[in-house]
């Protein structure tokens, strides 16, 4: 994890999976 | 329009083209009191209304723009106001056109319970410290300035860092956030078994936790899905 932004995008990536 | 009321000042009459801004006369008495004792004129009641320009006030009491700034003082965004304001306490202090022992400077009016030897500010050392890239205040208003200076850093990002800014993280909607201090952020997502509804009506389903998504201290994350890495 470099930053924010790349929590954010597992996040999202997850959620609609 | 307004007249400047300090001493041989010309704001505001026809013979001054340069335009000022005018700060007016405070109505608490207190206030205007320090107001009177500090425009010098004699038998002329100074009244709350009447306006002094910004020339008679030192620049370090006039606040022309909003500058916010993370906890370390960098700064994250300015916003110039349509209209100056003074710091609170200001008192006009700048005569021109009087002799030169009616203006004072910012110091001289410091009163002798606040004057003080000003606290030795910590040496920061920017360079050292890689951390700096990602602090960041957590006020809400200025939360897309947050976002973008983390999105912009390409220095080292901390566990730590990204705890203190929790709240500024933007998960999906429906996904909760558990925030254990020092040990992990986790992220879940709970859904309801929606057949079992319809089996009475005073039925209360109890969530499963379907999705997760933990963050532990050394920034590696985890996803599960029904409890499943």
């Amino acid at each position: 994890l470099n930053c924010i932004k790349d929590l954010e995008d597992i996040l999202k990536k997850f959620d609609t999976s | 329009g307004h007249r400047c009321i300090a001493p041989g000042c010309n704001s505001g009459y026809d013979s001054c083209k340069e335009k000022y801004h005018f700060f007016t006369v405070p109505k608490d008495d207190i206030q205007l009191r320090e107001w009177t004792k500090a425009i010098p004129r004699k038998d002329f009641l100074i009244k709350p209304r009447q306006v002094v320009c910004e020339r008679h006030f030192h620049e370090e009491e006039i606040l022309r723009k909003r500058i916010m700034t993370d906890k370390d003082g960098t700064i994250l965004a300015e916003a110039v106001y349509k209209i100056p304001k003074l710091k609170e306490g200001a008192i006009p202090s700048i005569f021109p056109n009087c002799p030169k022992y009616l203006s004072y400077s910012l110091k001289r009016r410091k009163l002798p319970l606040i004057r003080s030897s000003s606290p030795k500010k910590k040496k920061t050392d920017k360079k050292k410290d890689p951390q700096m890239d990602c602090a960041f205040n957590s006020k809400p208003s200025i939360e897309i300035a947050i976002t973008d200076s983390i999105n912009d850093s390409v220095g080292i990002f901390s566990f730590s860092k990204l705890q203190e800014n929790v709240n500024s993280i933007v998960f999906p909607s429906g996904w909760s956030r558990h925030d254990i201090p020092g040990k992990l952020i986790m992220f879940s997502f709970f859904i309801v078994k929606t057949e079992e509804t319809a089996i009475t009506e005073n039925y209360i389903p109890t969530p499963i936790l379907y999705k997760r998504v933990c963050l532990g201290v050394n920034l590696n994350v985890q996803c599960f899905v029904m409890n499943i890495s």
